[in-house]
């Protein structure tokens, strides 16, 4: 179970990011590398969050939620039709 | 739609809304299932270039090419990473990787909000009409984010993050997932930047009525639209043996039933499974149907299913049951067979018809579509319900709109009744639900936009809020068809939508960033929670100030008095403080304030002042209102009516209170 990727949304710090990044999704990239080799990012968001969506497994998502500059990662949801 | 315009008194708006330019440059965003762009509703005969400042795009995909957009049809994306991710890759036999809509709710959605007059639209001859969208003038973009498995959230926030880039000025989501915290709430999350880029966001309240605490989409900076009935109806009378008839309604258009009565089984009598009554696949036996009426009760599978199953078995055509879970409720269906549904009421009578007759028959009736019904509107049963369970201090719905049978732009890729087995095809279909009413109120925000440029998402939202009305035209209060009892706040919020008053509203209750700020502080959200949802990592809540809901300028008010225990003549009193903005002529508004017989009128109501002088356009006059109340039972509610008149403008704010 510990193994199976589900899809995360990860809220990032943009002021907390590292002088040795110009572009902003560089460092998530970085971010989500550090955690993961195989972690794959689907969007990155830079107006309505700051931040990406990533495939992560539970322990990898443990794993970001302790890296520098996250401010939150949360599993993605499901909606529907009205 | 068809009706609705009318129904709103959109004709009598004309005067309101500057005549030229404005109201052309408003984009509205249709977060959606894409769109059917060939269809009359998003052509753009008379529009002008699009707007300089537009930075959208119309994506090519499976059957859908940039040739696709107008004038009117703007921009059109569709985004589904986050969809295969979970879901595996589209299946393209089933559905377009595309912006290209195969459901048909989004093509729904988009006409009823912007889309393009339409002459002589109908369904198969039912609610025929001139066709028109609210913001008529208004641009459309469409960004299909809801796929054959579900609407995924990192689909959402792409989409949204690409709307406001575009450049849209009002979203509109028909979509809802549950109720969690705002910061955990994608939709509410990509609503903030919208809101505080100056976007307007509509979204449905949600159709898990008439159960309280059902609501979707509460944030403050959302406008939430539950759903009411216009006055349109499309009647099909059941007549029994018995000389008896009752009223239902369908959408049926085809072979018509024979004159002579035909014999009438109960479904759950002629099949081989406990739950045959529902008229679910494979549970009929034919021998039992063939030729004859079936009454199938409702629930569990779609309506319009039922009648294909019985059609299946050889039945000639169906009585759809409501049950206590819909009470009155008729909700129309464009069925395979001669078919109608009627209330649990009528379904009460024929059941025991049946029951005491031992050769039933019956027959359908009907009789097309019918306007001018009253009392209209009356909330739908289906509409979601408060009181609002993330925060009870901030009163939701905030209104309602039309959402039930409401006719607009369809797919061509399936057809009315939205199965499979359906060979038609229409270029408008009729539809129920609150993702119906969320696209009359975005369309209405982008009129507001239109006559109104400089006025704030939270003005707009005032405006539409204090001038919907709670009464019909003799006095009586909105009715609720769940109990065919007055609906409250708790129901419709503000009331139903007005449009041409929306338009002139006199004063708005109006909010920044900072309120809304503000208002997280109050809800004591750490500074990581108010990080993720409004991108200020720096931001914190200041530990010299008091926060309060009780002081965020809502156009509402909900109040929530606890109980002292163990006395049961202590009294409460709660202080609201509230912020108008004159945006009309200068003037003297004076206060009234009405509270309902029972738990409501228990509570004491004083404004301070009582006046507001208003000297020049943009003043602002901050009044406050205490609430006093009792000591009541936990549980008991109550409600009432604010208002602020001119002689001319009135500007009205329901009240809720509630005892824990």
């Amino acid at each position: 179970t510990n193994m199976i990727k589900k899809t995360y949304i990860i809220h990032m710090a943009k002021s907390q990011m590292p002088n040795t990044f110009v572009e902003h999704q560089h460092w998530y990239e970085a971010s989500l590398t550090s955690i993961s080799s195989s972690a794959e990012m689907l969007y990155t968001y830079d107006t309505v969050i700051h931040g990406f969506s990533a495939r992560l497994s539970p322990a990898e998502a443990k794993a970001l939620e302790e890296t520098p500059g996250v401010l939150a990662v949360l599993p993605e949801t499901r909606y529907e039709l009205h | 739609t068809t009706r609705t315009p009318e129904f709103l008194g959109l004709d009598k708006t004309e005067g309101l809304v500057p005549a030229s330019g404005t109201e052309t440059d408003v984009v509205v965003g249709v977060l959606d299932t894409g769109v059917w762009p060939e269809r009359s509703s998003f052509n753009d005969a008379g529009f002008g270039p699009v707007p300089a400042g537009w930075k959208g795009a119309c994506e090519q995909g499976t059957n859908f090419s940039t040739a696709a957009c107008n004038r009117k049809l703007i921009g059109a994306r569709f985004f589904c990473k986050g969809y295969e991710a979970s879901m595996g890759p589209v299946d393209e036999t089933k559905e377009s990787r595309s912006p290209r809509d195969d459901d048909g709710h989004g093509t729904h959605t988009s006409s009823t909000a912007a889309g393009s007059a339409v002459p002589s639209a109908s369904l198969l001859g039912y609610a025929a009409g001139n066709a028109r969208g609210m913001a008529v003038r208004a641009r459309l973009a469409v960004y299909k984010v809801c796929w054959g498995g579900g609407c995924f959230s990192s689909d959402i926030l792409a989409a949204m993050e690409r709307a406001v880039d575009d450049g849209c000025h009002v979203l509109s989501l028909s979509l809802g997932g549950g109720m969690s915290d705002y910061y955990r709430d994608s939709v509410a999350i990509g609503a903030f930047t919208a809101m505080e880029k100056g976007v307007l966001v509509s979204c449905s309240a949600g159709n898990a009525g008439p159960s309280s605490n059902t609501l979707s989409n509460v944030a403050p900076w959302i406008t939430t639209v539950g759903a009411g009935t216009l006055d349109r109806d499309f009647p099909a009378y059941v007549s029994l043996g018995n000389r008896k008839n009752y009223s239902g309604v369908s959408l049926y258009s085809g072979k018509p039933l024979p004159d002579s009565p035909l014999p009438f089984v109960y479904a759950g009598n002629v099949s081989n499974s406990t739950n045959g009554n529902l008229c679910m696949p494979g549970t009929l036996i034919p021998s039992l149907v063939a030729g004859k009426l079936v009454l199938c009760d409702r629930g569990i599978n779609a309506r319009v299913q039922k009648g294909y199953v019985v059609r299946e078995a050889g039945g000639a055509g169906m009585i759809l049951a409501n049950t206590a879970a819909n009470g009155e409720e008729l909700v129309a269906d464009a069925h395979l067979l001669p078919a109608t549904g009627v209330g649990e009421k009528a379904a009460s009578s024929i059941r025991s018809y049946m029951q005491s007759d031992p050769n039933p028959t019956a027959t359908i009736v009907f009789s097309g579509t019918k306007v001018n019904i009253q009392p209209s509107p009356v909330v739908a049963a289906f509409s979601s319900r408060g009181p609002n369970s993330i925060t009870p201090e901030i009163l939701k719905p905030d209104l309602i709109a039309p959402g039930v049978n409401i006719l607009a732009g369809w797919t061509g890729a399936v057809g009315p009744t939205g199965l499979t087995v359906d060979p038609r095809r229409v270029e408008f279909n009729i539809i129920s639900g609150t993702s119906m009413s969320c696209p009359h109120v975005s369309g209405l925000a982008a009129l507001l936009k239109g006559a109104h440029p400089d006025w704030s998402p939270a003005a707009i939202k005032s405006a539409l809020m204090t001038t919907a009305y709670d009464v019909y035209s003799g006095g009586d209060g909105i009715l609720d068809i769940a109990t065919g009892k007055p609906a409250s706040p708790f129901d419709y919020g503000a009331g139903h939508v007005d449009p041409p008053r929306a338009l002139d509203p006199g004063l708005v209750y109006d909010l920044t960033v900072e309120d809304y700020l503000d208002f997280l502080c109050a809800l004591n959200y750490t500074a990581l929670q108010i990080a993720s949802l409004s991108k200020r990592s720096d931001f914190k809540c200041s530990g010299e100030r008091t926060y309060a809901v009780s002081g965020f300028n809502y156009p509402s008010f909900s109040v929530a008095f606890t109980t002292a225990s163990g006395s049961s003549t202590a009294t409460t009193t709660v202080t609201h403080v509230r912020t108008v903005t004159n945006v009309g002529p200068v003037g003297t508004y004076k206060v009234s304030v009405m509270t309902s017989e029972g738990d409501g009128g228990a509570v004491k109501v004083v404004v301070d002042p009582s006046e507001l002088d208003f000297k020049t356009v943009g003043e602002k006059r901050s009044y406050k209102v205490t609430f006093t109340a009792g000591s009541m039972p936990s549980g008991s509610v109550g409600f009432g009516r604010l208002e602020w008149t001119d002689g001319k403008h009135v500007v009205a704010s329901p009240m809720a209170f509630t005892w824990t």
